[in-house]
């Protein structure tokens, strides 16, 4: 999958199998990755988990989600709520079946979970100091060193574009196919990372109906980004495939 | 490898804080966290060191006996508590009491932002 860090770093990775996205006193976020094509190093997220540790406040109970991408994005925590906590601290919202949103209150944080054809999607928005505080359910007591969103994918695990990729779609046809904007997806004009993102997956899998669940993927996160961190989009545009990295 | 002068500092300041020894208090949890940073600073040296492994299980050993990372919940990495700040909590309806201030994110609003998508 495509990662953006909480650093702002950018990267392509296979981290194959389940891995932590974010693992601290207040919140656990693991996802599941498998392989898109046999043989192929790329993989894509096929399980979503997430867990409110409410033993660290009085503001809520302990509450899981689970999201898989063979079944619908499911309405409610894993015990039937949608709710948590005085006041509800936590609460679970769900938005035109293909998103659901959980909103912690006593954190400050926003996590949303989508699903993008066939695959799963996340992102998160936390207060600086909490991202900062890390260190697992054992507060500073365990090894955080795995935290995707905080350490980024460890180097053997980032995927070379350039190198790794199959080829199916040449890059001007795979441009073309993430420039056009459809009618269901959510953002205008993809751009940034996200449009070099989008030509990468286009160009690995061709212009069949995956390419449309990629394409869409990528107007999503983009979508996610201009909501949660508009300050980090640079409104850049690859309009020549020299200066595009993934041509050579 | 520096283990060595992580453990002076971390006697200093269990001396300077008047702690004889491994309580279950948050002014040991404290040092406890300053001793573990130190060390993980010096890990990549310290990989065949014994004394380094050694001291690294112990303290996770009594962080998680003395239920540090409890203790330690509310405290940021600046080490105080988090400032009163105005909530930008989602909007309510005007008949919904307010929600318990104890409940309702104190710090700073200064947020970052992590995305994963796609293949």
């Amino acid at each position: 999958p495509h990662l953006k860090t909480f650093k702002n770093e950018y990267q392509t990775c296979r981290v194959r199998g389940a891995w932590p996205l974010i693992d601290n006193p207040y919140i656990g976020v693991q996802v599941t990755n498998e392989p898109v094509v046999d043989g192929s190093p790329a993989t894509a997220t096929t399980k979503v988990t997430i867990i409110i540790r409410g033993r660290s406040t009085p503001c809520a109970d302990e509450k899981t989600y689970e999201a898989a991408s063979d079944a619908s994005l499911p309405a409610t925590f894993i015990d039937g709520t949608q709710r948590s906590g005085p006041d509800a601290s936590v609460v679970l919202t769900v938005h035109e079946q293909q998103r659901i949103e959980i909103y912690v209150r006593y954190i400050e944080t926003t996590l949303i979970v989508r699903q993008a054809g066939r695959y799963l999607a996340f992102s998160a928005r936390m207060p600086e100091e909490l991202v900062n505080f890390s260190g697992g359910a054992d507060g500073d007591f365990s090894d955080s060193s795995l935290q995707l969103c905080v350490r980024g994918c460890p180097a053997s695990e980032r995927l070379d574009p350039i190198s790794e990729r199959g080829h199916k779609l040449p890059w001007n046809k795979a441009m073309e196919r993430c420039r056009r904007s459809d009618s269901n997806e959510v953002t205008n004009n993809l751009t940034d990372h996200y449009l070099d993102w989008c030509v990468f997956d286009v160009m690995t899998t061709g212009d069949g109906a995956s390419a449309n669940d990629f394409a869409a993927a990528a107007h999503s996160a983009q979508a996610d980004v201009l909501r949660l961190d508009p300050s980090s989009l640079k409104n850049k545009t690859t309009t020549h495939r020299e200066q595009n990295p993934y041509y050579s | 490898c520096k283990v060595d002068k992580c453990s002076r500092e971390y006697e200093r300041l269990m001396d300077e804080r008047d702690i004889p020894s491994p309580e279950p208090s948050t002014e040991f949890c404290q040092v406890a966290r300053d001793y573990l940073s130190c060390l993980r600073g010096t890990a990549r040296s310290c990989r065949g060191n014994l004394n380094y492994h050694s001291t690294m299980s112990t303290l996770g050993r009594l962080g998680s006996e003395f239920n540090c990372p409890r203790l330690l919940t509310n405290i940021t990495s600046a080490g105080h508590v988090p400032l009163p700040s105005s909530s930008s909590a989602p909007p309510r309806t005007t008949n919904t009491p307010a929600p318990k201030r104890e409940c309702t994110y104190q710090g700073r609003h200064r947020f970052k932002h992590c995305g994963l998508f796609g293949d």
